[in-house]
């Protein structure tokens, strides 16, 4: 479940990028 | 001989050439283009609206889109994923969307 959590971060994280 | 007539091609032109760029405004979400192609924002579609808490697997996407070959569908979930707009879950099978907030 942590994984899963951190995988979100990490795909919010390219999102922001990408929005930026 | 390959039957092509299920597969029909989008052209991939736009008649909204020349009207400018307007920049990142107005995120309605269902607007039809957004860098993506059709294959992936119906995927895309699916896994946002899927109500389950493991995301959708790719066998339920497959069932959803059984016009669309499962390469295609990994394409589209591994492009959307690089893209931060899914993430995978429990496996490499199932994903869920980052706009569904």
């Amino acid at each position: 479940l942590e994984r899963i959590r951190r995988n979100k971060e990490a795909a919010l994280q390219r999102l922001a990028e990408r929005n930026v | 001989r390959k039957n092509l007539m299920s597969v029909p091609k989008m052209p991939q032109s736009f008649p909204s050439a020349g009207m400018g760029d307007v920049g990142g405004y107005g995120g309605g979400g269902s607007l039809p283009v957004n860098g993506l192609t059709a294959h992936q924002s119906q995927v895309l579609n699916l896994i946002k609206n899927c109500p389950v808490a493991e995301g959708m697997s790719l066998q339920e996407l497959k069932f959803q889109l059984h016009n669309i070959s499962m390469a295609t569908i990994k394409q589209a979930v591994e492009f959307l994923s690089s893209e931060g707009h899914i993430y995978s879950t429990v496996d490499d099978d199932h994903y869920k969307s980052t706009d569904a907030e």
